[in-house]
């Protein structure tokens, strides 16, 4: 599971 | 992008955009808090600072800058335009309460000690408490002009809509982002007393009014 991501989400 | 995330978004939009037309067209922000509207701007300013480090693609960046750009605007409007309109007699949530706590919970529950880092955390905690100075105004005068309530139901759902994308991306992705599946939770749940009101008041015609 990956937890931390690029902030794609607004 | 799935269409839970894209509509949450434009519910998003919309909301904002209810909220400037409502005091454009009215000349007007009586009933509007200034003070979760400052709120926004500033969790869209300390959200938002990755638009300078990080490309994700044109409608994310667009967005990203039309929510900067219109809640600067709507801060702009209450506060010097229709200043004489806005209410802040009933204004009385103070604002510290809420950025002293949420900025120190930022600094000790975050993904990485590093300044956006914080501040992106920072954003996503403030943004689920920061729709309270508005929800206190309406149990302070006990009633919310009708324009007031359809933002307020666009705003609860896109929230509630992020909420749906969370449990699909989970299951097609595997994506999972702790901080804002909780802080969203949240603030979906601070809004379900007002969806009851609206659901049961607004849509059937009735002016949102509080129980007495």
């Amino acid at each position: 599971l990956k937890l931390m991501q690029p902030k794609d989400e607004l | 992008m799935n269409i839970f995330r894209l509509l949450g978004d434009l519910s998003h939009l919309l909301a904002i955009i209810i909220l400037l037309l409502k005091i454009w067209r009215t000349r007007s922000c009586a009933g509007v808090s200034g003070k979760s509207q400052i709120l926004f701007a500033l969790v869209f300013t300390t959200r938002y600072l990755d638009l300078f480090t990080n490309f994700i693609s044109m409608y994310n960046s667009a967005m990203k800058l039309i929510y900067l750009v219109c809640s600067y605007a709507t801060v702009f409007l209450m506060y010097f335009k229709f200043k004489a309109t806005y209410d802040s007699n009933h204004d009385t949530f103070r604002m510290e309460f809420l950025v002293v706590p949420v900025g120190g919970l930022a600094f000790l529950v975050n993904h990485d000690f590093t300044p956006l880092e914080i501040l992106w955390t920072f954003s996503i905690y403030l943004e689920a408490v920061a729709i309270l100075p508005q929800l206190f105004m309406i149990s302070k005068t006990g009633e919310a002009e009708t324009i007031t309530s359809h933002y307020l139901f666009a705003l609860g759902s896109y929230r509630a809509l992020y909420i749906v994308n969370w449990v699909f991306r989970f299951y097609t992705e595997g994506f999972f982002d702790l901080i804002a599946i909780v802080a969203g939770c949240v603030q979906t749940i601070l809004y379900c007393d007002f969806f009851y009101l609206y659901i049961t008041k607004v849509l059937k015609g009735k002016q949102l009014t509080l129980p007495a």
